[in-house]
């Protein structure tokens, strides 16, 4: 699980 | 990168240049809700300021410079180039009954408490009900142009095939962000009653007007 937002996605 | 993700940004693309090639060709945004242009050109700003922070891709960098800079450029054709053209009068959604309990829900529920993040979750919350002034505006005057149609699609389809991403990016990625995931479900359904719209009428060539 992430921990902080994916910054590739749009 | 996946097909779905791939062809959800073309989506995304394709309904931003087609709302603006819209008004650019025809000289008016009638039928348009400048309150949605609005939200999601805040959406952008919110979700893409990590431009100054990050470097992804040449990819990453240039769509959203563009989906930030198209989404500017709609909002100036709609309040300042063509205004005479803006229906405020059938554009009466209050748009703070969306962005006061969304910025609330974003410092409540994010992935990490801080600025940015809480930026970026604002931006996914608001996106997921920014379409909503457009289509109350809609259900308002009963009908809208088949040019505003094929935006509302492929808008409509940019997060579903993103849904799909998702899927996939869970299968073989072993990643999911639920925060993205439940806003993505959110704001797909919000389009599944137009989809149906859209594929029993405007696709067998009728206008899309709604019963009085």
């Amino acid at each position: 699980e992430t921990i902080t937002s994916d910054k590739d996605e749009l | 990168m996946n097909i779905f993700r791939l062809t959800g940004d073309l989506s995304h693309l394709a309904a931003i240049i087609i709302l603006l090639l819209k008004i650019w060709k025809s000289r008016s945004c009638a039928g348009i809700s400048g309150k949605s242009q609005i939200l999601f050109a805040i959406v952008f700003t919110a979700r893409y300021l990590d431009l100054l922070t990050s470097f992804i891709s040449v990819y990453n960098t240039s769509m959203k410079v563009i989906y930030i800079g198209c989404a500017y450029a709609t909002v100036y054709l709609i309040y300042a180039k063509f205004r005479a053209t803006y229906d405020g009068n059938h554009d009466s959604f209050r748009v703070e009954f969306l962005v006061v309990p969304v910025g609330g829900l974003a410092v409540l529920i994010n992935h990490t408490f801080s600025p940015l993040e809480i930026l970026w979750t604002f931006s996914i919350y608001l996106e997921s009900v920014a379409i909503l002034p457009q289509l109350f505006m809609i259900s308002k005057t009963g009908e809208a142009e088949t040019i505003t149609t094929h935006y509302l699609f492929c808008l409509g389809m940019y997060r579903t095939l993103y849904l799909f991403n998702w899927v996939w990016r869970f299968y073989f990625e072993g990643f999911f962000d639920m925060i993205a995931i439940v806003a993505g479900l959110v704001q797909t359904v919000l389009y599944c009653d137009f989809f149906y719209l859209y594929v029993t009428k405007v696709l067998k060539g009728k206008k899309l007007s709604l019963p009085a």
